[in-house]
């Protein structure tokens, strides 16, 4: 009677008997196939203590937003689900609030991915400028056979209180394509954006076009790299300037989260 | 009015039964031989039950539905048979041992989404499409 499928209406026709242990886990087996899993995922407790929580509240937001959209029954999710664009302008929301980025990505896509930080490299005002903050996030999960429709990059902000409260500061994204031991690593620009040095909230920043290269050679994990300038170009420590990296609260580090949708037409093996 | 009216005599109709009439909540949802007409059922698969709660985030387990009834003649509209299904219960009824009755199967599904953590902790959500049963047909 502890099978895990249970019918409350009418004895069903299929014969009711306890399944033996191996016959369990084939059945377990079976239902991960069909949710496209290999087996059951084991997540494991990160090192020193428990993972960040921003990313999973994230995802639970956008969980709820995909499944009242299925209960209205819009097979394949037709309906638009109503968030808010949140990429060409910086998008300041608390993280309750935090809108997914597109309305027809979300209810168009297949899976939809959130990867935690990895490591992060600071250059801060005990360094040279430029000052810079890295992220580095591991690949390796994305499935083949998947096309990505849309990543964005999430980091919160702080209010900063230094003495620009006012001023305005324009936020660089780039996608560290390679790292030259020598010389500055060659970078690759995704997104820019303006915002007070008073604004405090979620910043979303448009990496979609990192992904034409983390799908070639997925092997690497993917580089970021935060840059903040003030409008008369002087570089500023992205830390004195609100920007929470790992050493925030779990419920606000930052992730980056990536829209897939199955490839219609599956890229074919070369020979 | 009422004592003008005439006692009209009922007509004499053959009661064939209604092919278009649905099954309201007090009509019995059972065919002439007491078995039941094709209808969606319930069926509720436990994420809790399997044991998954550790790794799936939301939801702790969904109604996937699933079909089950007669499909004899008459097949009314509740049934929502295919021409083919109709044509081919005629036919049984000509032919019982060599052609089946139509079967009772899904005739619109949909999509249910699972929240979950991979083994790097990363969070997945992923949608699985055809995996609800709207509504049950003969076919």
């Amino acid at each position: 009677s502890s099978s895990f499928l249970r019918n409350h209406l009418h004895p069903s026709s299929f014969l009711q008997r306890r399944l033996s242990g191996r016959e369990k886990r084939e059945m377990q087996r079976e239902i991960l196939s069909i949710l496209g899993l290999p087996g059951r995922p084991r997540p494991k407790a990160p090192p020193g203590g428990k993972p960040p929580s921003s990313a999973p509240l994230f995802m639970l937001d956008l969980y709820h937003a995909m499944a009242s959209e299925e209960e209205d029954g819009e097979v394949g999710g037709e309906t638009e689900v109503a968030w808010s664009r949140g990429v060409s302008r910086p998008v300041l929301t608390s993280l309750s609030t935090q809108s997914p980025p597109l309305g027809r990505v979300i209810s168009h896509a297949d899976m939809v991915m959130s990867f935690v930080n990895m490591v992060e490299h600071d250059r801060d005002i005990f360094h040279q400028k430029p000052y810079w903050k890295e992220f580095r996030f591991d690949l390796t999960q994305i499935p083949t056979g998947e096309s990505v429709t849309a990543a964005e990059f999430r980091i919160y902000k702080m209010r900063s209180f230094t003495r620009h409260i006012n001023k305005t500061l324009h936020i660089s994204i780039y996608e560290i394509i390679k790292e030259q031991s020598n010389r500055e690593s060659d970078l690759f620009l995704l997104d820019i954006q303006e915002l007070r040095a008073g604004d405090e909230g979620w910043l979303v920043f448009d990496v979609t076009a990192a992904s034409n290269h983390w799908l070639l050679n997925r092997r690497n994990n993917l580089g970021l790299r935060l840059y903040v300038e003030t409008d008369d170009g002087h570089s500023v420590d992205p830390g004195l300037a609100g920007l929470l990296g790992r050493q925030g609260p779990r419920s606000k580090q930052p992730f980056m989260v990536t829209f897939f949708r199955a490839n219609q037409n599956p890229i074919r093996a070369t020979r | 009015a009422v004592k003008h009216l005439k006692k009209r005599q009922p007509k004499k109709t053959n009661d064939l039964p209604h092919p278009n009439k649905l099954p309201g909540i007090f009509d019995d949802i059972h065919s002439t031989d007491g078995r039941q007409v094709c209808r969606r059922h319930e069926l509720y698969v436990s994420f809790q039950d399997l044991g998954w709660l550790d790794w799936v985030i939301a939801p702790q387990g969904y109604s996937a539905y699933y079909c089950e009834g007669e499909c004899a003649f008459p097949l009314d509209s509740c049934m929502n048979a295919t021409n083919h299904a109709i044509l081919q219960s005629l036919v049984h009824l000509m032919k019982p041992e060599t052609v089946p009755k139509a079967c009772c199967a899904p005739t619109k599904l949909s999509a249910t989404s699972v929240l979950y953590y991979d083994n790097n902790n990363n969070v997945i959500l992923k949608k699985h499409r055809n995996m609800v049963v709207k509504s049950c047909g003969c076919h």
